[in-house]
């Protein structure tokens, strides 16, 4: 199934979303670069839900797949908007749009 | 079962060998490392040895994790001494170590 509403409700809840898989130094780069700059962040974790949930696992991914209509991790996502993967993320860092794009959506 | 022999064989058969798996941007970072120094090296995909072989497969995966007590990819070996991940191989890159340690065991 895909489970697109599911994704939409994840990626609407907080200024910055990132799907991760568990093993990824990728996805260890993005939460690390996210860390130093003090950015709060939720994570999905799709290791970590497959184990605790594999009828949600399944459908967020697919449903992820649909939206972005790419299959790799990490996926991130700012104001509810897909950015990209760490390439993207340290793209936005490098050239100081990072905060900007992120206090758009947070309320201070 | 743990096949450190058909480890020991793959690292000690070229001069620079590297355990991989096939959707890891670490690995493919390694990669295109030793491509642009336009080193030869031979590569180990888990991912595409599971397919193929999937009794050698095990057997290559506990073997390795046995020889370095590391369980992540990319796992490099140089002169079939392992050299360690993605990290340790462009540390030896920055410090221009990493085409000397190459030649100790290439012949010209
Ligand atoms: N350019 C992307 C790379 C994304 C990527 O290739 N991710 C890998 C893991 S590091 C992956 O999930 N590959 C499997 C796939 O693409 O289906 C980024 O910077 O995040
Ligand atoms: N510092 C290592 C990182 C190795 C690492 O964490 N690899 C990940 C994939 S990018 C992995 O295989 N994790 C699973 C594990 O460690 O068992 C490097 O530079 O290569
Ligand atoms: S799995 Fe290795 S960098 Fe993502």
């Amino acid at each position: 199934r895909v489970d697109e509403e599911g994704v939409r409700k994840a990626v609407d809840s907080q200024s910055v979303v990132m799907f991760t898989k568990s093993a990824c130094s990728y996805c260890v780069k993005a939460k690390n670069l996210l860390n130093e700059q003090k950015v709060d962040y939720k994570e999905i974790d799709f290791d970590a839900l497959k184990q605790q949930n594999p009828n949600e696992h399944q459908g967020l991914v697919n449903g992820l797949v649909y939206m972005t209509k790419i299959t790799g991790v990490p996926q991130i996502f700012i104001c509810g908007k897909f950015i990209g993967g760490f390439t993207e993320l340290s793209e936005l860092h490098e050239a100081k749009t990072l905060l900007e794009k992120i206090s758009e959506c947070t309320k201070e």
